[in-house]
């Protein structure tokens, strides 16, 4: 089979296996930018892999980002993929991404929750969680955006582990979001973290576990400003922005509050469309145009964790 | 393979906090299984709900005799989802 990243069709939803052979390939085709990562495996043994988008030196800061945490969340590792191709592409054409890659190193995590991913294509196209078994229950999976130690616990998040947002026995008992906290920790130098979700049109900030305004809130609030303005020029599509608690509800356990709470400052996670009636189920037909706004909106940040060092 | 034949997902708007608190503790009667895709957050704005067949009566009974307003977003979801999995098998092709 001739595989190309010209051939891979980004307009259609595609399995794993699917997305970790193109992930193969784009490595392939950007040898001297593009490498692959293997950062850990899922509970059921599949592999977490990660992009890395370097020009080279040694332990650059970086900027993380993560989709598909949340496996029916369709949309966000289709513009994980239609994302890490466009800042291969525009690397060397685009003032911006050149900028920043001259700079920092970007990490990219397509299917962050790998079993759930390969479960909504064989079983249930509703999941959510991990597929870990809950010791005691009939209930499978964990919330992997309740299960990070921050506030965990609390409430906002459940200890029914027949729950969609069922935290967890532990903090980071997920080998998926372990992966993860390893990962960054290990790494020492991240400035940012955007984790990407669906679909809610929001661009939110820490804090999710508590209502006292993050140290930063007010420059947080500035670039989330500015990044769904611009993300709204593209097609007009509508986001909300804030912090977590004040937008959407009180939820303990989240990627971002941890990352905020281990000195990422620039920590923000996406609700990318849903500007119809579809929700999860949204058409292959929005996919280019979802990555193409929220293309925008990541730019300005990472753009602004460039200028803004610390 | 789950199917989610007759399942539907209702938009709901609530109006103030009482009904909001009201959907959440929907989410808590694990006997109606219902998922919410996007959680209430606060008075007018969406929440998305599926509702499994079995539950829709129940569910629908609930939020009319409690005066909150909602409206069917998908109507069946399995249906939906056969059209999105022939769209991912043509587009293999």
């Amino acid at each position: 089979t001739e595989r190309s990243t010209s051939t891979f069709d980004f307009a259609s939803y595609h399995t794993i296996d699917e997305i970790y052979s193109w992930m193969d390939t784009l490595v392939a085709d950007h040898p001297d930018l593009v490498s692959k990562l293997q950062i850990g495996q899922s509970y059921e043994n599949r592999s977490l892999y990660v992009l890395k988008f370097s020009t080279g030196g040694s332990n650059r800061s970086a900027i993380w980002l993560d989709t598909g945490i949340h496996s029916r969340e369709w949309i966000t590792q289709a513009t994980g993929a239609w994302t890490a191709n466009k800042i291969a592409e525009e690397y060397g054409q685009d003032p911006s991404v050149t900028a920043i890659l001259d700079g920092m190193d970007i990490f990219l995590e397509i299917i962050a929750n790998p079993d759930g991913f390969a479960y909504t294509h064989s079983s249930n196209r509703m999941w959510r969680k991990t597929r870990s078994i809950n010791a005691g229950s009939h209930c499978v999976g964990v919330d992997p955006n309740r299960n990070w130690d921050a506030g965990f616990g609390g409430s906002g998040s459940s200890s029914n582990p027949c729950s969609e947002t069922y935290r967890g026995p532990y903090a980071h008992s997920e080998r998926e979001v372990k992966a993860i906290v390893d990962f960054i920790l290990g790494h020492g130098n991240v400035k940012s973290v955007i984790s990407i979700h669906s679909y809610s049109q929001m661009l939110l900030y820490p804090y999710g576990y508590k209502t006292a305004p993050a140290p930063d809130h007010q420059e947080l609030n500035e670039v989330a400003k500015k990044a769904v303005s611009d993300l709204a020029a593209v097609y007009g599509t509508k986001y909300t922005y804030g912090s977590i608690v004040d937008t959407i509800y009180l939820a303990d356990g989240t990627t971002i509050d941890w990352t905020y709470d281990n000195g990422v400052k620039y920590s923000f996670t996406f609700e990318l469309r849903d500007t119809g009636c579809y929700g999860f189920i949204l058409p292959s037909t929005q996919i280019i145009p979802t990555a193409t706004e929220t293309w925008a909106a990541l730019l300005d940040i990472m753009v602004h964790v460039l200028e803004h060092p610390y | 393979e789950q199917l989610f034949v007759g399942d539907q997902v209702l938009r709901i708007t609530a109006s103030n906090e009482e009904q909001i608190a009201l959907l959440r503790a929907l989410d808590e009667q694990t006997e109606l299984q219902v998922d919410f895709w996007r959680h209430p957050g606060s008075p007018g704005h969406p929440a998305d709900l599926r509702v499994p067949f079995p539950s829709l009566q129940a569910v629908k009974t609930l939020l009319e005799s409690k005066g909150i307003s909602y409206s069917i977003m998908i109507e069946d979801l399995q249906k939906l989802l056969d059209e999105e999995k022939k769209a991912m098998a043509k587009s293999r092709r």
